[in-house]
């Protein structure tokens, strides 16, 4: 799994 | 940024703009599900924790912002100045059987098990079904008016706008986030018959009734 979340995306 | 995030982001904040000139404009929410509104106020509200620790650029703390406070602007005109008109009898749906089982999945399939990544894993889960209560909503009504099919129709495509934007992350920069990838199709395909009906009938001009 993708290590964190992009936090730029709504 | 690329045009299908930016096109994504535009119709969700067109699709709360419409929600929210409708209920001004009509001084009533009739057809409208507080329910999946309430839903949505926490959705943004766990998720946009990450203003006070994350910031990313100023287009996307002012769209964090316009979300939160035109979902919490929604609600103030459903449950206190149009109370009156709030389709409450129809509004059944039991919102727990949505916020419990996304909250049981964002404990156990997250990114890190850390309290903002957890919220944010929830925030995701629960956008994804956060609309069946609107859609059961109109479904027993048998009919919505056009207006709010434009809302449902501007929500449906802001997700299915983030899929393309996901697909071309993957290839342009090898992003990829699967929790949001497969919630964003979850959350799409619920809309897929709702688009059928959108198509073949509201915009023909024809009001959205469901075959009885």
């Amino acid at each position: 799994l993708w290590q964190d979340h992009d936090h730029d995306e709504l | 940024m690329n045009i299908f995030r930016l096109l994504g982001d535009l119709s969700h904040l067109l699709a709360i703009i419409i929600l929210l000139v409708k209920i001004w404009k009509t001084r009533s929410c009739a057809g409208i599900s507080g329910k999946s509104q309430i839903l949505f106020a926490v959705v943004y509200t766990s998720r946009y924790l990450d203003l006070i620790n994350a910031f990313i650029s100023p287009y996307n703390t002012i769209m964090k912002i316009v979300f939160l406070a035109a979902s919490y602007g929604t609600i103030y005109l459903m449950y206190m100045k149009f109370k009156a008109t709030y389709d409450v009898n129809h509004d059944t749906f039991r919102i727990e059987f949505l916020i419990a089982p996304a909250a049981v999945l964002a404990l156990i399939v997250n990114h890190a098990f850390e309290p903002l990544e957890i919220l944010w894993t929830f925030s995701i889960y629960l956008e994804s079904v956060a609309i069946l209560p609107q859609l059961f909503l109109v479904s027993k009504t048998g009919e919505a008016e056009s207006i709010t099919s434009h809302y449902l129709f501007m929500l449906g495509s802001y997700r299915a706008l983030y899929i393309f934007n996901w697909i071309y992350r993957y290839y342009a920069e090898n992003h990829y986030d699967l929790i949001a990838i497969v919630a964003g199709i979850v959350q799409t395909v619920l809309y897929c018959d709702f688009f059928y009906l959108y198509i073949t009938k509201v915009l023909k001009g024809k009001k959205l009734q469901l075959p009885a």
